[in-house]
């Protein structure tokens, strides 16, 4: 453990408990795309299974736990509890786009050819494009809350932090794991647009508003 | 040299 993945951690840890705040206190999932939350809780289901095989740490553990069992929730209220908020008209791209090519790519490109690091492979790649369904969101509808802007930067904040870990573990225990590095770099890749976007109008008080 | 599967990460 060092200071960026625990940055890193709390990033996005802090990025679902603002989601499920915003949610809650304004009983509504507006803007946001359960077609991304259901990726990330197909996510973290198949890579934390190993809760159950591998002991890390107490922290890792509780930190498992709580991805999983907010993911979940997350999916709850949106598409139970405030299903009358849940904008589905806009949350539109085609996650099989997505899932496809993540299995083909976790059976081809992994570490082991087994079942639990198939599944870690494959969360891995799903997690790095997972956020698109709602990037796509944001771009059809040519804006987002600034609540929403938040959850965002938080969670894009988050692989960003990894990167520098995973730079700080390579020189300090000559630790490095391709698969984990070459996606995160990916999925930081896909914030790049936002993380602009944000800086420019939402950090000076404007809404996030794409050009039309 | 790369530590195989050990994934400590979250």
């Amino acid at each position: 453990m060092n200071v960026f993945r625990l940055a890193g951690d709390m990033s996005h840890l802090l990025a679902i408990i603002i989601l499920l705040l915003k949610i809650w206190k304004t009983r509504s999932c507006a803007g946001i795309s359960g077609r991304s939350q259901l990726l990330f809780a197909l996510t973290y289901t198949a890579r934390y299974l190993d809760l159950v095989t591998n002991w890390v740490s107490l922290y890792n553990t509780v930190m498992k736990v709580f991805f999983i069992a907010t993911s979940y929730a997350t999916i709850y209220l949106m598409y139970l509890k405030f299903k009358a908020t849940y904008d589905s008209n806009h949350d539109t791209f085609r996650v099989e786009f997505l899932l496809l090519p993540v299995t083909i790519l976790a059976l081809v490109l992994n570490h082991e050819f087994s079942f639990m690091e198939i599944l870690w492979t494959f969360s891995i790649y799903l997690e790095a494009v997972a956020i698109l369904p709602q990037l796509f969101m944001v771009s059809k509808t040519g804006e987002a809350e600034s609540i929403t802007s938040h959850y965002l930067f938080a969670l894009g904040s988050y692989r960003l932090l990894y990167i520098f870990n995973w730079i700080w573990r390579y020189y300090t225990e000559e630790y490095y794991d391709l698969i984990a590095i070459i996606a995160g770099v990916v999925q930081t890749v896909l914030y790049c647009d936002f993380f602009y976007l944000y800086f420019t109008k939402v950090l000076k008080g404007k809404k996030l508003q794409l050009p039309a | 040299s790369e530590v195989e599967t050990n994934h400590d990460e979250l």
